[in-house]
C-alpha cells in the first residue's frame, strides 16, 4: 500500500496547501496516523496547522540537508494522529547548497525511509513550480495527487505537469503513480466551472476523484486561526468535502 | 518617467497574469503603446492574449538568451497599441543554461534597452517564485506592481517579497521602486476580504492602489477566448476596475 503522496501542481493558487492540510486532518480524524511534510518555502501548510514558522525548529530544510533525521523533526498539531515537518524560507537555500552534490533529487526519499513505518500516510505539500523541491517530493512519493482549480488557466498547465511526471517516472522514480486529479474551488453557479469539470472528466475519466471541493469561504478563513477545517467549522461544505475525499481515498486503496 | 513595470508575487494564483494582461490592455485602450513580456513558462499571459504558444516564435526565451533582439520578438494582439513577447516551456531551460554565465540576472534588462524608446509602458508577467526569471524581471524593471489576493495565505507572503525587493535594490537594481500593491479578488460579502483590505491599508497606506479588483467570473472566462476583459465584456466589473486602475496609474505618474 503506497504511503507517500505528493500534492503537486506548478500552477499557482489551485488549492495544493488547502488540500494537503485538510486531507491530512481528515485522514487523522479517521484514525490514520499522518505526517505532513511542508516542502514549500512559503510555509503555508505549517501556519495553516498553527505552527509558528519564525521559531519552529528543526524544519524540512534540516531534513533535506541531512542534518536531522525526519523522525526528529516532527511537530505536534491539535490532532493526535497528525504531525508536521514545518517549512520556512531556509528551504530557498537548499537548491543552491545542494547544486553540486550527487543524488540531490533523492534526498527527501532517503530521509523519509525511517518514517514510512511510523505513519499510515505521509503527504508532501509542494511549491508552485516543477523545480528542485518538487522533484524531491515526486522522487520520494509513491503517488501524486493533483489539485486542479476549475478555471481555464489551471487546465492549460495540466499537459506540462503530465509531461514532467513522465520524465520523473523514467529517470528518478519508476514506481510513481497518479493518485488522482482533485477538482477544487468548484462553483456551481459558474458556467466556466462546469465546462472545466466536463472537460477534465472527459479527458482523464476514472483518474478524477468523484469528490469535488466546492468554493467555500470557511476554507479561506480557517488558516488565519491556524486550524484545519474540521476544527474550525466541521459543518461547512469545505469540511464535508475533505472528509468525503479521505473516505474515497481510503476505499480506492482497499480496492486496488 | 519609469517605463518598465514587473508584476510579481511569489504566492501563487493571486492575479499576476490577470493584472498583466488587463492592465496592459486598459493602457492600450487609453492610447498608450504597451509591450507585455511573458516571463512565466506557463505562458498564461500569452494565451490570455490569444497567442498560440505551441507555434509562436521567437519567444521570451530567445530574447533572454540573447539570440533575438526584443524588437524582433514582438507579436501583435487584437489591440493596435499592445504587443506581446510570448513565453513557452523553453523558459524553464534558461536558468540551467545561463547558470555559469556572468551577469545572468541582467539579461532581460540589457535586452529591453532598445525597446524602452518604442513603448510608453513595458509590463513583465512573472512566475510564482522569487527565482532566476523573477530576478531578471526585477532587475530590468523601474518599478514593481504587487497583486495581492484578499486571502490570509497571500498576506503571509508579503514580508518575504518585501525582503527580496530590498535585496534586489541593494545588489542588482538600486533604482527599483514599488509601483504599488493591488488588492485583487475582493469579495464584499466575505468578512475575510474586508479584514485583509483593512490590514493591508493600515500597513502600507498610500502604497496601496485606491482601485481594488473585485472577484468577477468574467475575468476567469475571458482567457478561454484569448481576449483581455475589455474585448470580452467591457461592461463587466472586471473591465471597469482595470480601466480605473490604468487611470489611477497614469494620474500617479503625472503627480510624481
Ligand atoms: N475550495 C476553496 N474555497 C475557497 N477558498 C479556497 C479553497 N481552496 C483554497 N482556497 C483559498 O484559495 C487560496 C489558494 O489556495 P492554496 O493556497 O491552498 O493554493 P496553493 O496551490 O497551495 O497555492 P500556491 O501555488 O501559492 O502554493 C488560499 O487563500 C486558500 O485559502
Ligand atoms: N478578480 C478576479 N475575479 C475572478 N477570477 C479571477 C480574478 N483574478 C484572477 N482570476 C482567476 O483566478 C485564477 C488565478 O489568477 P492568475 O492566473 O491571474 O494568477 P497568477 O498570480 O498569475 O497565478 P500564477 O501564480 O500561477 O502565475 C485564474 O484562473 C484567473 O482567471
Ligand atoms: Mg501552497
Ligand atoms: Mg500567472
Amino acid at each position: 500500500m503506497p504511503r507517500i503522496i505528493a500534492i503537486s501542481n506548478q500552477k499557482g493558487g489551485v488549492g495544493k496547501t488547502t488540500t494537503a492540510v485538510n486531507l491530512a486532518a481528515a485522514l487523522a480524524t479517521a484514525e490514520k496516523t499522518v505526517l505532513l511534510v511542508d516542502l514549500d518555502p512559503q510555509g503555508n501548510a505549517s501556519s495553516g496547522l498553527g505552527i509558528d514558522k519564525s521559531s519552529a525548529r528543526p524544519t524540512s530544510y534540516d531534513v533535506l540537508m541531512g542534518a536531522v533525521p525526519a523522525l526528529d523533526a516532527l511537530h505536534a498539531t491539535e490532532l493526535k494522529h497528525l504531525h508536521v515537518v514545518p517549512a520556512n524560507t531556509d528551504l530557498i537555500g537548499a537548491e543552491v547548497e545542494l547544486a553540486s552534490s550527487d543524488g540531490r533529487e533523492v534526498r527527501l526519499r532517503q530521509a523519509l525511509v525511517p518514517a514510512r513505518d511510523r505513519f499510515d500516510f505521509i503527504l508532501v505539500d509542494c511549491p508552485p513550480s516543477l523545480g528542485f523541491l518538487t522533484l524531491n517530493a515526486l522522487t520520494a512519493a509513491d503517488s501524486v495527487l493533483i489539485p486542479l482549480q476549475c478555471e481555464y488557466y489551471a487546465l492549460e498547465g495540466l499537459g506540462e505537469l503530465t509531461r514532467t511526471l513522465g520524465l520523473v517516472q523514467q529517470r528518478l522514480n519508476p514506481a510513481l503513480v497518479r493518485e488522482g486529479i482533485l477538482l477544487t474551488m468548484f462553483d456551481p453557479r459558474n458556467r466556466l466551472s462546469h465546462q472545466v469539470v466536463a472537460e477534465v472528466r472527459r479527458h482523464f475519466g476514472a483518474e478524477v476523484f468523484e469528490t469535488m471541493i466546492p468554493r467555500n469561504v470557511r476554507l479561506g478563513e480557517a488558516p488565519s486561526y491556524g486550524r484545519p477545517i474540521m476544527l474550525y467549522d466541521v459543518r461547512s461544505s469545505g469540511a464535508t468535502s475533505y472528509l468525503h475525499l479521505a473516505k474515497e481515498l481510503l476505499s480506492r486503496r482497499r480496492a486496488s
